[in-house]
């Protein structure tokens, strides 16, 4: 987290806010709703109150204006600058404008209103922008559908004003780091010949002649996605990723998702009832064959026939032997399977059933 | 890098310009990046803005520079009065 210049700081903890005019783009009971709960972000994790007040003059002061709005910073029509606030202080300090030329939403289009506005209350409060790229204090708007602080937001704002008065100190999710040594995955396929590694919220993508990982939110991509996924692959005859997260997947082609997901793992691939979730899979592109890999065993899917091969589950470790029971992510890469257990990678040749190499998980990043 | 022509190119360099004028505090003597006498500053700027988003640290405006500034984003005003 970064702090404002001179740290400055409201010298008290019980603020007042007030909405000075409301944007025709929502509902005002949806305005009402997105600001009270931007706040509620902060003062769940702070000693911080705030109370809505109906006239005279707030702590912040809310409004929705456009172009030069007589505050030296004018906005500069649809996109670019959403909205800005200013740090704490008397008259304008602390107040928070938004860029009536901006569309304001309650949901995942641009540009939700609820996202915004927690961003700019993080400003009024003395937080300057965030360099984690998981901080909602980020300076460049990204939404999912779980707006929520980082463990980055909340220590600024205990730098500020100093923990919670909850017993239980809260917390919020760690950004993960492709160089951590300690880095695991939830799930990795290959992408249009790409490689992408999903951790959290976040995927890490790996793109060939291109020295740096690019980290970015998965809902960038593919909005409609769940966090935490468990398992993906890539059909590269049908130019398809499937995501698998509990009982249900989805597919896209490219950044589009396909109609009809999500959808069940046991209707659509004959999966027992037993079988809550997949831990990883694999489709190998030369036989058209998936692997899901379900604790300590493994199935075996044709994309061909659409349905189980007979004889399956089989124990991973006799079929897979080296590398373990449990498999948290894998993928094919030339004609190699690459499987992923904690900080571990184990490159695996079919042919020959060996382990070729034994790398650390995150040895794609070039750290 | 993607192909473009001069007008793309044109639009580039007044993105980055305005870009770094908004957020980097460059200041504007009315003219274009190219011609300015002094590169280095806006060299350095555009080595800071790319460091602090992880970009490839090149101090030139290259497509990931000019994709990340085309994404909207939050103007803090520098000061409170």
């Amino acid at each position: 987290y970064v702090l404002m210049e001179g740290n400055p700081r409201w010298d008290r903890t019980h603020l007042t806010y007030r909405i000075e005019n409301y944007t025709p783009d929502l509902p005002r009971a949806e305005v009402d709703d997105a600001i009270e709960k931007a706040f509620k972000l902060w003062s769940d994790v702070s000693p911080l109150t705030f109370t809505k007040v109906f006239e005279g003059q707030a702590d912040i002061m809310i409004s929705f204006v456009r172009g030069d709005h007589r505050d030296n910073s004018p906005f500069d029509g649809p996109g670019g600058t959403l909205a800005h606030a200013f740090q704490p202080g008397p008259y304008i300090g602390g107040d928070a404008h938004f860029d009536e030329d901006e569309r304001w939403t309650n949901d995942f289009k641009d540009f939700n209103l609820y996202r915004v506005a927690a961003h700019e209350f993080g400003h009024s409060l003395g937080l300057a922008h965030s360099t984690d790229i998981g901080a909602l204090m980020y300076p460049n708007y990204q939404y999912s559908d779980d707006v929520q602080l980082s463990q980055d937001d909340i220590d600024g704002i205990q730098a500020l004003y100093g923990p919670s008065s909850n017993p239980v100190p809260p917390t919020g999710p760690q950004t993960p780091q492709p160089c951590d040594s300690k880095l695991t995955f939830d799930a990795i396929t290959t992408i249009r010949g790409e490689l992408m590694f999903f951790k959290d919220r976040f995927y890490m993508r790996v793109i060939p002649r291109y020295p740096q990982v690019e980290q970015n939110f998965i809902s960038l991509f593919w909005p409609n996605l769940p966090t935490g996924l468990q398992a993906a692959y890539e059909v590269t005859e049908r130019d398809e990723v499937r995501f698998f997260k509990g009982d249900k997947y989805w597919a896209a082609q490219g950044q589009d998702m396909l109609y009809g997901y999500p959808r069940d793992i046991h209707r659509s691939f004959g999966f027992p009832r037993a079988v809550r979730s997949i831990d990883a899979a694999v489709s190998d592109e030369q036989t058209g064959k998936t692997y899901f890999f379900v604790a300590n065993q493994y199935w075996r899917y044709d994309e061909y026939k659409q349905s189980m091969d007979p004889g399956y589950p089989k124990m991973i470790a006799a079929d897979f032997p080296g590398i373990g029971n449990k498999v948290d992510a894998v993928f094919q890469k030339d004609g190699f399977f690459y499987f992923f257990h904690g900080t571990r990678q184990y490159k695996f040749d079919p042919t020959t059933k060996r382990i070729l190499s034994l790398d650390k998980a995150n040895s794609w990043f070039n750290c | 890098f993607p192909a473009g022509t001069s007008e793309t190119q044109e639009r580039d360099v007044e993105m980055v310009q305005k870009y770094l004028e908004n957020y980097y505090n460059l200041k504007n003597d009315g003219k274009k990046i190219v011609k300015q006498k002094n590169q280095s500053l806006v060299v350095e700027k555009l080595k800071e803005m790319q460091k602090f988003f992880g970009l490839k640290v090149t101090g030139m405006p290259d497509a990931d520079t000019l994709n990340v500034m085309q994404q909207a984003r939050c103007g803090v005003p520098d000061v409170a009065e």
